[in-house]
């Protein structure tokens, strides 16, 4: 994805068999550059070269026989480090998956910008989870957002029928609490835990609660966030972002993460011809693990985030 | 961040990473920037808010008022046609173009013509319900095409002054989907001879460079005529439609800030400007 500026430097220096200090500098700027024009924020850019020449200069890659080649495997394993995967194990480790707990529910909270794929993206878990067995409740706790209800119920029955597994897909929403923009806020919360006492009852596994979109700015509904979390709990909290996002990644999702405590991140809409950049930002401002990728508007267009896949893919 | 600043490399570099910043792009930013520097060195820029203004200037030239104003027709009905990749905004700026030509005095007709999505045909329902407004709608999972047919051949009959037609979310690599748009656009037009007369790509100010592609192959599939850019109440920047008038000649015409009907102004290059460098 980020890969056609990275293929002209890789290009340039592979078939060097000897590189000087200002080639080193002269490669980052390309890089840098690369990484810019890959939507990567510019502060996050301009530290990972800051990362690269001091492995550079620390590995001596101007006295290597292969510099070129060198250079190619510190910025591979740098890219490894970087999305939490481990460069130098033989086998990257299996991804963690969704808490399983007894008794249950395992709560899941979804959060993000307004149209980043959420309620797309909570079908997709549910399907992933009923063709591993795991029964879910999807809770509609976008009150706001005219027919979010409805599209969630939609949502559920879509992956209750049509994806494969044995285990039942359940919703839970209210849809008299539905009301216009700025009058529900807050409803959300009692919405939250009704969905909790039902999943109670009914012996789900996975308990997913749908937010509304919102803006980090807004202090009000990222209060209501913050009252969800601290009244039920959950055990996830993912953040979803579209993929195609820019330089605001990183302000969206620092200001989630300091509020919230972020403890995974799913990336959408990957299935477009973006560069991807915001993948590496919002890694490296929150530390939160890249947990899933969004690759379709199907049900079944969800994949698990591997750190070795995506540095492969990023250098093209 | 340069008021009371005076002019040097530094500034400029601080200039040039807040461009970038705003998603403005590499390329457009060295445009911009060696423009800038050419100055400096002439004396004819001394100080921060020296670059504000030339930076006004620039922008105000980019899009010039009068290709900010909406394509009306001069035969009813007027139909503009709302599109877009998924999630940006477009049924809700449908809503605020409505409310804002309601109050205008014009009658509306709104065309749902996302026939794929869950929720979506009853989301612009609802819209329709607040705003007093009919909408057209076909079968779940049926063919867009027929829908905006329907919808044209109604707003005739209804003698409405504007048509608003709702597509899908559709990624332009998805050339299945961007023929579908291309023939909505058509069976519009064989309706309703030279319309749509507005064809709005809605992009989303929180996206990246990745907008500049939108743009691009939107215009190609649809002839786009105008951009409604959304989410500007965030802290994204839009810079990305400066690149875009460079590339494709596409102004941008309105703003979205907010999730109400009410939450839409025309574009203003100067105030883009001040909440770039705020
Ligand atoms: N191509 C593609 N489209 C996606 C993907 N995920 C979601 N979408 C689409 O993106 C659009 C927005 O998805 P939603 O699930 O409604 O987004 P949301 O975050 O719930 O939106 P709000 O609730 O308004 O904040 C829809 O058109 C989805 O079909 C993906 O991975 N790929
Ligand atoms: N803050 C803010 N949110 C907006 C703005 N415009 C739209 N939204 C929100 O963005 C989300 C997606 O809006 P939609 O109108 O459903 O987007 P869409 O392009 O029709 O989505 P698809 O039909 O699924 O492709 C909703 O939560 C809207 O309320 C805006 O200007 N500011
Ligand atoms: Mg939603
Ligand atoms: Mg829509």
């Amino acid at each position: 994805r980020v890969s056609d500026g990275f293929n002209n430097v890789f290009r340039k220096l592979s078939g060097s068999d000897a590189i000087s200090e200002s080639n080193v500098r002269e490669a980052m700027d390309e890089v840098r550059t690369a990484l810019l024009e890959a939507d990567v924020h510019y502060e996050v850019a301009e530290e990972f070269c800051k990362n690269i020449m001091s492995d550079a200069a620390g590995q001596q890659v101007t006295k290597a026989v292969k510099p070129g080649q060198e250079m190619i495997s510190i910025v591979h394993r740098r890219l490894i480090e970087l999305f939490g995967g481990d460069p130098d194990a033989e086998q990257q480790p299996t991804p963690a998956g969704i808490m399983k707990l007894a008794p249950g529910p395992t709560i899941i909270m979804m959060c993000g910008l307004q149209g980043s794929g959420k309620t797309t993206t909570c079908g997709k878990l549910a399907g992933m989870l009923k063709k591993q067995g795991r029964s879910v409740m999807l809770c509609a706790a976008d009150l706001q957002r005219p027919a979010a209800v409805e599209q969630l119920e939609t949502v559920a029955n879509q992956a209750n029928d049509d994806l494969p597994g044995g285990s039942q897909v359940h919703f839970y929403g209210e849809h008299d609490k539905s009301a216009e923009y700025g009058k529900a806020v807050g409803v959300a919360v009692k919405v939250c835990q009704n969905a909790v006492k039902a999943a109670k009852k009914q012996g789900v596994d996975v308990l997913i609660l749908d937010t509304a979109g919102r803006l980090h700015v807004n202090d009000e509904l990222m209060g209501e966030l913050k009252s969800v979390r601290s009244l039920v709990n959950p055990h996830h909290i993912f953040l979803v972002v579209d993929a195609m996002t820019g330089q605001d990644a990183v302000n969206s999702a620092k200001s989630f993460h300091e509020k919230l405590e972020v403890d995974g991140v799913i990336l959408t809409k990957f299935d477009s011809d973006t560069r991807g950049g915001a993948a590496l930002s919002v890694k490296a401002v929150t530390g939160a693990p890249i947990r899933y990728i969004g690759v379709g508007e199907h049900l079944d267009a969800i994949e698990v985030f591997h750190p070795e896949r995506m540095a492969g893919r990023i250098l093209g | 961040m340069l008021s009371g600043k005076q002019l040097n490399d530094d500034l400029i570099k601080e200039i040039e990473k807040r461009l970038i910043q705003s998603d403005v792009g590499v390329a457009a930013t060295k445009i911009l920037i060696d423009g800038i520097n050419a100055d400096y060195k002439a004396g004819t820029l001394t100080k921060g808010e020296d670059v504000i203004e030339y930076l006004k200037t620039e922008l105000k030239a980019m899009w010039p008022a009068q290709d900010r104003t909406l394509n009306l027709s001069d035969t009813k009905p007027t139909v503009i046609l709302m599109t877009g990749v998924n999630g940006v905004g477009k049924t809700t700026s449908i809503s605020k173009l409505c409310q804002q030509l309601t109050s205008e005095g014009n009658t509306v007709l709104l065309g749902a013509c996302d026939t794929f999505r869950a929720g979506a045909v009853r989301q612009l329902e609802i819209w329709g319900e607040r705003l007093g407004v009919e909408v057209v709608k076909g079968q779940q999972g049926g063919d867009p095409a027929a829908v905006a047919f329907d919808a044209c051949s109604a707003a005739k009959s209804r003698d409405v002054d504007i048509l608003i037609i709702d597509t899908a979310g559709r990624l332009q690599t998805q050339t299945g989907l961007m023929d579908q748009l291309s023939k909505i656009r058509r069976v519009i037009d064989k309706q309703i001879p030279g319309a749509p007369h507005e064809t709005l790509l809605v992009l989303d100010a929180t996206s990246g460079q990745n907008a500049l592609r939108q743009a691009e192959e939107f215009n190609a599939a649809a002839g786009v005529t105008g951009i409604f850019l959304t989410k500007l109440d965030g802290t994204a920047r839009g810079g990305i439609v400066v690149a875009i008038k460079e590339a494709t000649d596409i102004p941008v015409k309105y703003i979205g800030v907010g999730e109400t009907p009410d939450d839409v102004e025309p574009f203003d290059p100067e105030r883009f400007v001040e909440a770039m460098f705020a």
